[in-house]
Formats: C-alpha cells, structure tokens, sequence
C-alpha cells in the first residue's frame, strides 16, 4: 500500500477543498505557528477512524466541522478522503483484507452484525491472486454533518466503520500503529504502561 | 499464538538494537520483559547512550528520549513495513548532530515507508524531494501553496478546488 | 483578602492582553472567571490570535499555546517581579518570527528579571549577554565550560573546583 | 533579590563540584542533547524546596545523587547551594522574611512547633529597615546523603524544610509560581484546571 492522495472539504481550518498529493518521496509540511500543519495530520487520523475528539485536540467531535472566520461562516460538514495504492508487495494479513474489498463486496447500509458471516463467506469467494492488480485503489472517505451524523465510504460506497477498521487491521495503521505521532508526543511511546508496549508488539506479529 | 509474538519480540528487538546504535552514534538500546516468567507480561525499555550507564528510559533527556522513541518506531516498522508514517515536530527536542542522524536514518527507510515530515527545521527540509507549505493569506482559512520537485520541476501538486 | 484579589487579578488581565499582543504582533487574550456569580471561581483563559476566532485555548496549534503561557507568565512577573527566571527550551516550538517576538520580550523583561535560557536556538543565544556551555568531554559527567560576555572578556566564572 | 551563584556537587550528572556564577545579565545555557542542561535547572528547583521526584524526573529522591559511570563510582551524597543577593527593591512580604533571616534568627536543630511563637516575638526585635542592606546575600544549601538523610542549611547554619520555604514565600520563588518552567512543560500553565490557575493569582496577590 503507498499512499497517493489526501482530500480536506471543511475540515479544522481547511475550509475549501484541498488536496495534497503524494508521489511516494519524502515530503516535509513547513508553514508558520498556527496555519494548519498538524491539522493536516489530524485529518489523517480521523479518516482512519479515530474516534477520540481529544486526541484530535478539541472538545466534542464536532470541533473539526470548520468553524468559521470573522468573514466566512462555518461549514455544516467536514470530509476527508485517502487514497491508497496497491504496491508491488503488500504484506500481513491486510492483503487477504484488500483483495476481499476489491473483489466482490458490495457494502451496503442494511449491513446488519450478521453480516460478519456473510463476510466469511465472500472471502472464499473471492478469486485466487489475479484479481489483485499493482496500481488499483482504494479510497476511504469519512463525513461529519452538524447534525451529528457521521457517514463512511468505500470507494464512493457507504459502509461502516467497522470495515474501515478491519481494512487497516494489519497493514500497520490500526489504532495502535506508530503511523502518525502527534506534536508533542513522541516521548509518549517510551512513557506508556508496559502492557500497552505488548500490544504493539501484537499488532505487529 | 505465543510462538509469532516470541518471532515479533526478538526481531523487532534486534532492529531496536540496530536503529538505536544508528541514532546515538554507539550505545545500547533494549526491550525487556518486566517479569520474564509471566508468558503475559508487559514490557520494559532499556537504553544506554554512548559512554553511559544502562538506565531506566524515564532519566533520560529530553533529546535522548526522542531519539530512543524514533529508534523503537523505526525497529517496528523494519518488522511490519507501514504504508506511511506522519512524523509532527518530531525534530524539535533535537540538536543539530542528532538532527543529521535523524534525517539520515529517515532517507534509509524511505525505501519501504513514505514519510511524511512536518517540520520548522531546514536541516530536515533539505532531505524531503517534495515540499508541501500551508499559510493562511485569508486570515483563519489554511490553503495548500508551492510544492518543490528536486527532479526537475512537476505542476504543483496542490489544487485548491 | 478578596480585595486584593481582585486587584491582583485585573492588574495581571491588563498585563496579560499586553504581552499577548506584543507576542502575536496584535490578537487578544483575556483571563476570565469561569463562573461570574461566584467568588470562589476558578479562572478561565480565552486567546484569539490575529485574524482569527476568539476560542478556548485547548484549540490552539503547539506554537500559539507556547506563545499564549509566555504571555501569562510574563504578565504574573510584572504584578509580582520574580528574582529569576528559568526557561528549559520553551522556544522550541516557534517558528522563527515568533522566536523574534519572543528574544524581544525577554529583553525587555530582563531589566525586572533575570532570565536563565536553555536553548538550541542560535537566535535565542544571541540576545544573551553571558553564554554557558555545558559538556560531558569525561562521559557520564557534567562540566561548566567557555563562558562569553558580550561587553569585553572577563574571567571566564565556570569553575570546576 | 538577585541571583548570584548556583553551586552543584554530586548533583545528577554533576559529580565534581561546579559554580555557575551569574551577573544579573540575562545567560543562555547551551550543549548537545543528554549533556546536563536540564539537570542544571532541577538543581535549582531542589535546593529551593522541591519535593517530588517525579518533577525532577527520578523515581525516588535518590536518583537525584551522583550514580557512578564505567570510570567513577557513585557519590554518597548530592548538595547544591543558592546565593541570592539582595538587591536595592525587595517587595512582597519576602522582605519581612529577609530582613529576619538576616537579622538575629539562629536557627537551631532542636527548632520543635513551639519556634513559631518565637519567630513571631523575633520579628519584633529585628530593628527597623537599617539593618538591611543592599548587597547583603542569603545561601541556602540543600543535602541527600544515600542514608536517605537530608539537611538544609541557611547561610551556613542548619535549619528545617519550612524556613526555606517560608523565606521564598511571595517573593515570586515559592512552588505555585512560574519562576523554573521545565523542559516541555510551557503548554502546562495552559491546561491547569481554572483553579490552579486561581492559586497562581492568590501567590501573586
Ligand atoms: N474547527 C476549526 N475551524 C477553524 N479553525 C480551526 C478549527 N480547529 C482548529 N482550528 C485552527 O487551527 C489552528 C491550529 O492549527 P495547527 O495546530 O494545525 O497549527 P500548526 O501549523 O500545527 O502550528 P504549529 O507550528 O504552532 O504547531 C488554530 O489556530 C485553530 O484556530
Ligand atoms: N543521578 C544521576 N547520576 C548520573 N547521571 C545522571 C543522574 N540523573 C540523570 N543523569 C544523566 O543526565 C542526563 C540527562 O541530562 P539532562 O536532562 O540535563 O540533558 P539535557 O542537556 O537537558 O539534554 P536535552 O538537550 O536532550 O534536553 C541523562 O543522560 C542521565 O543519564
Ligand atoms: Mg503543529
Ligand atoms: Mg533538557
């Protein structure tokens, strides 16, 4: 998996749609205090699922609907989308999870907890290796409405956070993967509790 | 099972060893079971900068706490490449020589990870071929601004729709 | 006393707003009672950096709230003047106008106080008159060394007995 | 008040004795990271009282002592001495303080509870303001011996933990104040609860 695109609309400060767009190298975000760098990183983590408004530094989840300026009114909805791309290699059990999502799941908003056994089913189904091809996508979107609502997308497909979770299971950007420290708090790996240190080594084995 | 986490631990434990000596320039750096006849057990980390004692992580500097940190992510990542890493300030506690190690440690994964880098540091700017700015011209609204290609110049990236 | 108090408390808001300004070059920050009909209350802080929302100052980035404690703190020293200051690398987050901003505080504030700073900024390094080093040439062990004085050499005053 | 003089010996990684002499002029402490800067300043955060290890970044007070390296053994015991000056505009009710200390207070081990009744008559005898003048200087030394034992000391003679802090009090050096602010802790006078805050107001007022 290679990341190759990120897409804000109405997210903390990035009011307009923004994209940035990645070409696999190294890149650095540089700009003054305060004009949306770790925003940008907090998009990221919220659109892989995090559900913790103040690990994204706000109080409820609704502080990253854009809230408005002295000349703009606030948004009524935030979304992020990511696109991932198929590498030549991808490793773990996030493979098997992709090919699932590329092949023949049709992710509907019906999905009921039933649906875990349907799911069990569609992996058998799925053809063997050749379905999966270097270069075809995958893009996960997440709204936030006002309203309270919130929505998920698969490839332009509703679907419910739980397979967003179990896309990334794996692939080492599940919720305790080190893809993404904030500001701040890269001593925080060393401080945490014995036990949660285990639990990366799980997540990794 | 108990026998992949075992496999987990002992290579993810000998890239710890290997990023921290990158890191530091020498010295040791190590994972422990707080209680090595608890299967369960939790565990502890070891690090001994070069011409140091091997000490508790907690009494190390700011710096050094840092550097211990990015060696443990680099080590997992060596086990279970991820897709992309995000990296905020990581560069600020920081002084310059162990910036030059930091950065050089980056460009040796950026083979298997992309990295990306948020950073108010040159030194760190130099080594990234991509360079994304964010400024707000229109007060409280962030815009995307001029990207950097070293290969020659590409269209700017970023597109404001 | 609550009279005190209460002249304590205005006098520091009034500072408060100052020195917020002189940080950011304009905004406004405000100490207010979380609570108006009580007393006891305790006290709330709301910024509103240039351009921008007034808002809780839990929303603010990594650089504006370092910048928002440096306005509090300078405004509690000019209500009551402290001896001396110690500052362990507060300046690490800024970029570098606000570490502009910043130098230019403190020298302002060094007249009422004597500032200590822990740095690995080179601009911070400039406004001090005096310049400790501190070395580990004997690993493991701390020693003082070149000191600098702006205003011709003087005895260098580290010395190890 | 004015700061003269920090001395360290057995402090952390400070195992000779070291003297950082200051002249009222504003000084930068630089050197590459893990060298002892910020050893420097919970030196000074222990010698004017503090009690929690945790905030000098050690488990038990111990750790504050000289532990050895592959070439030196550890030291027995940690001390560090203030010299603080007084200069020409004392305010606060630290001025009271001085003015006693510097008077005719012989602080004596046997101090019991009783002493307070006794410093109070002492202030009394203090003559007027004459006695105290500009350049008149205060060292206070603090010591942890591996015993466990710790000593305080006031210009030479011994005394107790509270005329130390009795001594700092209001004159912007006491624990609730911002006189030493710790290594990545300058957001914390951010996210104190509203009534840490109000503390921070009373000290000053
Ligand atoms: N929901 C929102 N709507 C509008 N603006 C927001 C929202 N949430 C946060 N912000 C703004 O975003 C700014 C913080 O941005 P961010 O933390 O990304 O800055 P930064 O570039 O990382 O700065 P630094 O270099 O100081 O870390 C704040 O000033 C805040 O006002
Ligand atoms: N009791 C002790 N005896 C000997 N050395 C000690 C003791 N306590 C701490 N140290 C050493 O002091 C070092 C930390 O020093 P300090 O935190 O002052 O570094 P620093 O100069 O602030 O670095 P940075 O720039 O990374 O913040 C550690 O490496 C630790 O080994
Ligand atoms: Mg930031
Ligand atoms: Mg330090």
């Amino acid at each position: 998996l290679k990341l190759k695109e990120i897409e804000l609309l109405g997210f903390k400060s990035f009011a307009d749609r923004t994209r940035l767009i990645c070409d696999g190298s190294t890149a650095a975000i540089v700009g003054p205090n305060g004009c949306g760098k770790s925003n940008l990183s907090d998009a990221v983590s919220w659109v892989l699922g995090e559900q913790s408004a103040r690990i994204l530094r706000g109080e409820r989840m609704s502080d990253v609907i854009f809230s408005g300026t002295g000349t703009r009114p606030p948004t009524g909805m935030a979304e992020v989308s990511i696109t991932l791309v198929e590498g030549e290699e991808t490793t773990g059990h996030g493979a098997e999870e992709l090919e699932r999502v590329l092949g023949v799941r049709e992710p509907s908003e019906q999905d009921q907890p039933q649906q875990n056994i349907e799911a069990e089913n569609q992996v058998e189904k799925a053809s063997p290796k050749t379905r999966r091809f270097p270069g075809s996508e995958i893009k996960v979107t997440r709204r936030l409405f006002r309203s309270g609502e919130s929505e998920y997308l698969l490839n332009g497909e509703l679907c419910r956070l739980r397979d967003i979770q179990d896309l990334f299971m794996g692939t080492g950007l599940g919720p305790e993967s080190y893809a993404i420290i904030e500001q701040g708090r890269i001593g925080q790996i060393l401080s945490s509790k014995p036990s949660d240190r285990r639990a990366i080594i799980e997540e990794a084995a | 099972s108990r026998r992949k986490f075992m496999e987990a631990f002992n290579a993810i434990n000998r890239f710890f060893a290997e990023s921290f000596r990158a890191l530091f320039g020498g010295g040791v750096g190590e994972m422990r079971f707080s209680d090595e006849s608890d299967p369960e057990s939790g565990i502890d980390l070891v690090a001994q900068p070069p011409g140091k004692r091997l000490q508790n992580v907690l009494l190390l500097s700011g710096g050094e706490k840092a550097l211990t940190a990015l060696a443990l992510l680099i080590a997992v990542f060596r086990f279970t490449p991820s897709p992309f890493c995000i990296l905020d300030e990581v560069d600020a506690p920081l002084d310059e020589s162990n910036v030059v190690r930091f950065t050089r440690m980056i460009q040796e994964m950026s083979e298997q990870t992309q990295f990306i880098l948020i950073t108010h540091n040159k030194r760190t700017m130099e080594i990234c071929r991509t360079l994304y700015g964010v400024t707000m011209e229109e007060p409280g609204v962030s815009k995307l601004v001029s990207v950097r290609f070293e290969a020659g110049e590409r269209e700017p990236a970023a597109v404001t729709a």
